[in-house]
Parts: C-alpha cells; sequence; structure tokens
C-alpha cells in the first residue's frame, strides 16, 4: 500500500505489515508472531519480525538470540538479524537480561528506531510483535509502524468480551482490519493415550464470531514445554491456518 | 497482633490477614486466594476473602454470585455475602458486568470502605486477593489492609526472577513476612491413562530457593474447566499444602 514514511525510513521497501496484538499478557501473542514470521519465511516470503514490546522483550528467548549488542551498517541503519530465516529485530538485544527503566517520550524515541532506522530493505511482510493491551500505546503505535491489518491473540480463560470490543474499535480509530483471532491454548493433547483435554473450558469463537463478526483463523493446543522451540511449532498444521489468513 | 486501625474500622476483630499476590495477571491468583478461603473456612476457621482488585473482580465468578446490590447493615457496614462458609466481599457486587472506570483516589476511597467499612465481625483468618502486580498500588495496600503475611502465586511460564525480586522488596519495605510461593499450573495428569505432564516446562521453584530463600508451598496442577468450582478445587489434597503453610 501507499505509504506516508519520512525521507529514508528503513520501511519503505515493506510490502505488508501485520500487528500481532493482544487484550492481556502471557496469552502466547509473542509465540504466535515469532510461528507466523518463521512460516512465512518457510513458504518463500523475505520476513521481518518486529518486536515492538519495549519492556517484555520475547524474540531473543523465542529465537534463543541471547548475545546483545547491535550491529549498524555503513549507512548507521541497524541491521537485523537473520534466525530460522526471519529479519528479527528486538529491544532485548540492547538491554540483554535488564528490564527496561524508562519513560513515555523515550520509549516512544526507541521505537521509532526500531521501525524507521532498521536496515530491513525489501520485504513481502513485517510482523509486528505489540505490547499487549488495547489502549493508547497501542493505538499510537499502530499509527507509527502504519500498520495493514491485525490479528488479536487470544485463550479460552482470559477471553474478555469487553477488552475485545475496546481492541476492536481502537483499530477502527485507525482504519487498521482485524483479520481474525488467534485461540491458544485451546485444548491439549495428550501424547500418551490421545485424550484431547479442553483445560481452559470451551472455545469462544463462537461469541466472537456472534458478537463482533471475528473469525478464528486457528485454534492452537497447549503444548509440552514449547521454550525455544519455534520451529517445531512452526511446523505444526495449526499454525498454517493463521497464516493462509494473512497471506490471502 | 497489635492493630493501628481507626475508630470503628471493620477490621478491629480480624485476626490474620493473608495477601494473595502475583507478579503478574492471568496465573490463578485470585482462585488460589479462593481456594484458600474455602480450605480455611472447612478446617472450622472464621474465615473472609476480599476481594481488593477492583478493576479485575474475580470472587463473583469464582463463587458464581451474580447477583449485584450490596446490602448495609443498622450501622451502615456493608455486610458481606457467605458463600462455601466464607464471608466475601467484592467490588464486582457493585459493578455487575461493567468494568470499573475511575481514577486513582477514587479506588483508593473503594478499597478503603471495602476494608472497614466492611462488617467482618470476628474472623480468624482474612484473605485479601490483591490487584496482579509488584508497584506502589500493592505496596499501599499492603499498608491500609494491615497484612501480616503474604503468599506469591506464579507459574512455570510466568515466572520472572526479576519479578518476584521486585516483590519482595516490595513487601520488604512494608515489613510483611512472604510465607512463600504457590506455583500453580505446574502440571497437568491426563485422566485417560494418568500421564503426568509438564506443559510450561519445569518448576521453578529451585531456583527461588536458591536466589531468595522462598520456599514453594504447593504446586498445583492444571485442572478441567475450573471455572466455577471452586468447592472442588479446594478439596484437592495440593490445595491442602497451602493452607497448611498459612496456618501454621
Ligand atoms: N500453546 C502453548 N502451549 C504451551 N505453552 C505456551 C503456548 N503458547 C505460549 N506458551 C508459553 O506461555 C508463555 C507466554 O507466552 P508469550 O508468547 O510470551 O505470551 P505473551 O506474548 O502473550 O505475553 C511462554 O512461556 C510460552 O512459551
Ligand atoms: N490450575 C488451574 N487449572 C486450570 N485453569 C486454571 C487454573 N488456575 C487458574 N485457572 C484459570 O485461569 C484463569 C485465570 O485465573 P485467575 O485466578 O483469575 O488468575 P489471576 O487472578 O492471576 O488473574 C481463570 O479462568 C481460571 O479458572
Ligand atoms: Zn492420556
Amino acid at each position: 500500500p501507499e505509504r506516508k514514511l519520512a525521507q529514508g525510513s528503513g520501511l519503505a521497501k515493506v510490502a505488508n505489515i501485520i500487528a500481532v496484538t493482544s487484550c492481556k499478557g502471557g496469552v502466547g501473542k509473542s509465540t504466535v508472531a515469532g510461528m507466523l514470521a518463521v512460516n512465512l519465511a518457510k513458504r518463500g516470503y523475505r520476513t521481518g519480525l518486529l518486536d515492538a514490546d519495549i519492556f517484555g522483550p520475547s524474540v531473543p528467548t523465542l529465537f534463543q538470540l541471547h548475545e546483545t549488542g547491535v550491529e549498524t551498517n555503513a549507512d548507521e541503519y541497524i541491521v537485523p538479524r537473520d534466525s530460522e530465516g526471519v529479519s528479527v529485530m528486538s529491544f532485548g538485544f540492547m538491554l540483554g537480561d535488564q528490564p527496561a527503566v524508562m519513560r513515555g517520550p523515550m520509549v516512544s524515541n526507541f521505537v521509532q528506531q526500531l521501525l524507521h532506522q532498521v536496515a530491513w530493505g525489501e520485504l513481502d511482510y513485517l510482523v509486528v510483535d505489540f505490547p499487549p493491551g488495547t489502549g493508547d500505546v497501542q493505538l499510537t503505535l499502530s499509527q507509527q509502524a502504519q500498520i495493514d491489518a491485525a490479528v488479536i491473540v487470544t485463550t479460552p480463560h482470559a477471553l474478555s468480551l469487553t477488552d475485545v470490543r475496546k481492541g476492536i474499535l481502537m483499530f477502527e480509530k485507525v482504519d487498521v482490519p482485524v483479520i481474525g483471532v488467534v485461540e491458544n491454548m485451546a485444548y491439549f493433547i495428550c501424547d500418551g493415550c490421545e485424550k484431547k483435554h479442553y483445560i481452559f473450558g470451551p472455545s469462544g469463537g463462537n461469541s466472537l464470531q456472534e458478537r463482533f463478526g471475528l473469525e478464528t483463523l486457528a485454534t492452537l493446543p497447549l503444548r509440552n514445554s514449547l521454550q525455544g522451540n519455534i520451529d517445531a511449532l512452526a511446523a505444526t498444521p495449526e499454525s498454517s491456518a493463521t497464516t493462509d489468513a494473512v497471506v490471502m
């Protein structure tokens, strides 16, 4: 799409910018963002992943990239790292293990850098991992990052229709279409006997469809010890469904 | 313990005030608080449960108490409701389904009411369900509520040693001893074949013991569809361990 970008923005040659969002923390939003990025790369798309959660960066853990330090090129753009075929950038590469301690204006400054000052190059898709929530932070970020479409990640037990409604309204304000919802931790299949367990209760998909016309793009299972196994997760059939919806 | 209470405070005859806290939302803190209160009541202690999470009240859902409206007695004290043998009070009884929309001073006003303006009567234990987090809100609440001891609820995947450290420091500032940690969602036992699954990874108990000398009071399993089944959850052997630690 036509972008209004400042001269020299690193986003200039990025075709599609997809936001992966959530109403609450801990629902697996970052995991889904990573999984989506890896899947897109596996399908041959040039893909980037921007970890925009300054206070809770997840990319280093997700992709097992624990070395700190950020490289800059001759034109002083930050060079993203390559992992599992995806160009990744995270504030976590600058922080290491320390939590970010800073106020609003400085945060927004760093986010601007991660968006426009990174040598993203020519990408088909840039996946942006949002900080959890549906407030002003997310609204501003949607505008700054020129988001083309958004996905909302939920779980059966964290689903709050009030919160989802807030999120939808927030995206409407900035003209960002919500492709749909990914329901994570929806069930668990025992590898001992194949029994399917709806541990956190029934899926919330129907009420989302009825209330908001929101489609459930995929229903992802609870998996044993996901830590650091983004490639294995991306290889699952359920994760393909999310990628299909984004690519179509 | 000796309490410095304003004249006529509803807390005047409450013997022990126990805070159930967490560093992040969604770890099952309210579930553990409810379970602890029900267990204490089952053991014959006169028990109260104060839902101090104004923005995210959980008691109505947990105890299936969906009628709104709050009763006051002749002395204009709020009368707590009786459920499963526990005297419960929650801002959710005033709100119903609507989320609270208010600022700091008003919140602190309502919390003061729920603490001192409720006819708690003579209680052996008052369990206070804190809002999630380890910041100023929790610090102020610890002081206002005259907390005698605290329990921290975690999960294997939400465990952040940095956050736990913040929480410990916060409680130290207000001289509140942390009894220990309850690790929730630690494993899942398939009822089809009895296989034990550590879905969210290994227990974090050892590092908590080593780093902070924090004891793990209980390791609670993931259970199928907990919603509204506080009594069933309280009846489990794992939940007894938490109650033992509080009572000793
Ligand atoms: N489907 C799943 N099965 C098991 N664990 C999961 C699943 N999805 C996420 N997790 C785990 O839950 C935790 C939170 O996930 P994360 O992606 O960081 O959530 P968020 O970005 O919403 O805070 C992580 O430890 C992650 O490995
Ligand atoms: N051990 C458990 N097994 C299954 N579901 C759980 C467990 N503990 C909590 N839950 C569910 O997780 C959700 C969050 O629990 P809650 O007690 O409200 O957490 P918090 O107070 O930390 O936000 C609720 O839907 C609850 O029923
Ligand atoms: Zn089984």
